[in-house]
């Protein structure tokens, strides 16, 4: 910001104008080119075009300037000159301004050149942002996101446009704006969150990044902001604090979801642990909205069919696709190492009865670290199915048994404090998803875990997490639906004789009125 | 039991308090019924191709939707200052019905209807259509409320004018349509 | 509870609250029929 040499101001402010001027001429020519050749020129002339510290001090002049345009524009607002009004006096800059940067990344160095293109977009996408940040720090609650979301869904538009030049960048191009949404995730410019959900779930930008790109070589990065959002979120679900604005940011976000469950079920479906790992344990509907994905290929069970027979189906043998390196989240190195030991030789017996420690956290507001707890129930899961595979046997109430799996899960189930038993729980349940060996085998295991407790508050916690997933509104995951139908019908586990489904009327009722449907 | 929040005790704290109206709390127990949000979830498309915005709760337009068209295609910024100010007593019938019925929860929505009335139709708001008398054809029976005669109805399905019989009462018709205070944009105005 | 940063948070999304993004933010600018959003009867077709 400091150090502008003397007069450039006044050139980025003359040329602006110029530009917007022939940006708005018929004489412009096809998407402008004609008036951007005489542009050009005219940078060349005014020295803009001199070397890097020059061009970047433009882009960011010429920022700053639309942006206050658009405070000024808006500081107009009257009754009687009405907001589509002044929208317009704002875009009438911005979008001229977006055609310079769309040609200037176009046109710089060669056709085949894409280095110097991509280098171009993250500069000026730098910038952008760099204002906002600063812009969001000084005016605060004054801020407003309408010039930055302009320039940066005119943008991608724009670079999104069906030409070869384009098309040779598009992948290059989503990963520039996916940093630069990183960089301005909600956390960071809270005050710019609506506008940065609308755009990363504008028709265009889905459609790109989960849709067109070929390998689904976009998902990766849509899942991080996904995780950004549900991390900003996080603090205000946990706590239920649904003022109007968070609660409109919840609604948006519950909408957003329901496109994806829709039209991307396998993108839920392949990021849900790390969508699961930040998502507040009493966001039920959230949670079970993208447990509920299925591939789109798959045909579900009824799972109210009467002797349901899961463990026939062709699907519950076959792994589920989970592209969160969860094992690499077992911290510390030695833990790892301690519980692989433990894994594979069911000694020391010490390591089990340790386990809680290592869970416990020291963060403020919270007790327990539930990335690890995650982490370590999914993978110690995964290995007890390979391990079970390895026998040539497929998991059931007696296969999962007498195992080490098993044994650090019943020290788990026993020996943490009802907070920790919760999100252990709420751990396994969070596999209860669509027919797959996952789904299956922590079925089992929840089940198992209800039939072998010694004490009825682990009894009294399985229903628990499991009722709660079931009475918010729809949709509910599939195998939370088997697992709750086997738990209420199978009279091995005699649930109706437990003391806490008959504790309150309108517990009862809703047990009755469960099982109605169930039944 | 567990006594503490995590148990089904605690479960009961949260379902009564989201049996008050605890807004706070009904939003994540019960949650919010899904289907009311504006997505049609049985749609056999797409819904990302046309949705509209994470705060809207209806998709897009299809005049709203942009496409890369052919740049010849685009040629307003040539002919704007030619154009005629948008003038609905200029137009047909049948644009009038366009824009009534593309344009939901628009001004230009009202402003055709107002057009509409003017030239004698009438929008039933029971049968949620547009009637007109069959041009030189007297009802056959009339009252202070209702009359019964032959009327064209407008079938927005097929695009045409039907002719029907029809019992009609007065109460079930519009009035006139008001015209909220609003600026209409046009070219020129522009 | 909620931090210090969560409450700086909750502050600058009320204040954004209060000026939403419009759907029309992220499309074209259409000088010939531009969106009027205009309530109209409940018995008119709202879609």
């Amino acid at each position: 910001i400091d150090g502008d040499p003397p007069g450039l101001h006044e050139k980025a402010e003359y040329l602006l104008r110029e530009w917007v001027n022939m940006y708005h001429s018929p004489a412009a020519g096809r998407d402008s080119t004609k008036a951007f050749t005489a542009f050009v020129q005219q940078m060349h002339q005014q020295g803009i075009l001199k070397n890097d510290d020059v061009i970047t001090r433009f882009f960011r002049l010429c920022s700053e300037m639309c942006v206050d345009l658009c405070y000024r524009a808006m500081g107009e607002v009257t009754p009687t000159i009405n907001q589509a009004l002044v929208r317009a006096k704002c875009f009438y800059t911005l979008d001229a301004f977006v055609r310079l940067i769309a040609l200037l990344i176009k046109h710089s160095g060669d056709n085949a050149n894409t280095v110097t293109k991509i280098n171009l977009l993250n500069k000026v996408l730098g910038i952008v942002a760099g204002v906002l940040l600063q812009d969001h720090i000084v005016r605060m609650s004054e801020f407003q996101q309408l010039p930055y979301h302009r320039i940066f869904i005119m943008l991608f538009i724009e670079l999104n446009a069906p030409e070869h030049i384009l098309e040779n960048i598009n992948y290059q191009v989503l990963t520039a704006f996916c940093n630069t949404f990183h960089v301005l995730r909600p956390a960071k410019s809270p005050g710019f969150s609506y506008a940065w959900l609308e755009f990363i779930s504008h028709r265009v930008f889905i459609g790109r990044m989960l849709a067109l790109t070929p390998q689904q070589k976009g998902w990766g990065m849509y899942a991080q902001l996904l995780i950004d959002l549900f991390k900003f979120l996080a603090p205000f679900l946990r706590n239920a604090d649904l003022t109007k604005p968070t609660q409109m940011l919840y609604k948006g976000t519950l909408r957003v979801l329901l496109v994806l469950l829709h039209d991307f079920p396998e993108f839920l479906c392949d990021y849900h642990y790390g969508f699961c790992d930040v998502i507040p344990p009493n966001c039920v509907q959230m949670r079970n909205l993208i447990l509920s994905a299925f591939p789109r290929n798959m045909r579900l069970p009824d799972p109210f069919t009467p002797n349901l027979k899961v463990d026939m189906l062709a699907d519950i043998s076959h792994p589920p696709r989970i592209l969160i390196n969860f094992a690499s989240k077992i911290q510390p190195a030695q833990f790892k190492k301690d519980l692989d030991s433990y894994l594979k030789s069911r000694s020391p017996v010490t390591f089990v009865s340790d386990l809680r420690s290592y869970l416990q956290s020291s963060e403020p507001g919270t007790r327990y670290n539930i990335q690890l707890m995650n982490a370590l129930v999914l993978y110690v899961g995964t290995q007890a199915i390979q391990f079970i595979h390895g026998k040539g046997l497929t998991p059931s109430m007696s296969t999962i048994a007498h195992s080490a799996h098993m044994d650090i899960f019943q020290n788990l189930a026993v020996a943490l404090d009802t907070e920790g038993r919760y999100l252990f729980l709420t751990a396994i349940a969070n596999q209860l998803r669509y027919p797959n060996s996952h789904t299956h085998y922590f079925s089992c295991t929840l089940l198992y875990l209800f039939a072998e407790a010694n004490t009825e508050a682990i009894q009294e916690q399985i229903t628990r997490v499991l009722l709660e997933r079931l009475i918010v509104n729809r949709p509910h995951p599939w195998g939370l639906l088997i697992t709750f139908i086997e738990l209420i019908k199978n009279p091995q586990f005699k649930f109706w004789n437990h003391e806490f489904v008959h504790c309150a009327p309108e517990i009862e009722k809703l047990f009755e009125s469960v099982a109605r449907s169930c039944m | 039991m567990v006594t503490d929040q995590f148990g089904i005790a605690g479960l009961l704290t949260f379902i009564r308090a989201a049996n008050e109206n605890d807004h706070n709390l009904i939003a994540l127990a019960p949650g919010i019924d899904l289907t009311t949000l504006g997505l049609n979830l049985n749609s056999p498309e797409n819904l990302y191709s046309t949705f509209q915005s994470p705060w809207a709760d209806s998709p897009c337009r299809p005049q709203d939707i942009d496409y890369h068209v052919p740049v010849e295609y685009l040629t307003n910024i040539f002919l704007r200052d030619k154009l005629a100010p948008i003038k609905l007593n200029r137009y047909g019938e049948d644009v009038l019905f366009f824009l009534f019925y593309m344009n939901g929860n628009d001004f230009i929505q009202l402003a055709a209807a107002a057009e509409l009335y003017t030239r004698d139709w009438r929008y039933h708001k029971e049968e949620r259509v547009w009637i007109t008398r069959a041009p030189g054809v007297e009802p056959l029976m009339k009252s202070a409320t209702y009359e019964r005669g032959t009327y064209y109805f407008f079938d927005v399905q097929n695009w045409r004018r039907v002719a029907k019989e029809f019992h009609l009462e007065y109460d079930k018709l519009e009035e006139r349509p008001t015209l909220p205070n609003t600026m209409h944009h046009n070219a020129s105005q522009q | 509870p909620l931090s210090r940063e969560n409450f700086y948070q909750l502050q600058m999304l009320e204040a954004a609250y209060h000026h939403l993004p419009h759907p029309s933010d992220s499309e074209r600018q259409r000088s010939f029929l531009p969106r009027n959003p205009c309530p109209s009867p409940s018995f008119y077709p709202q879609l």
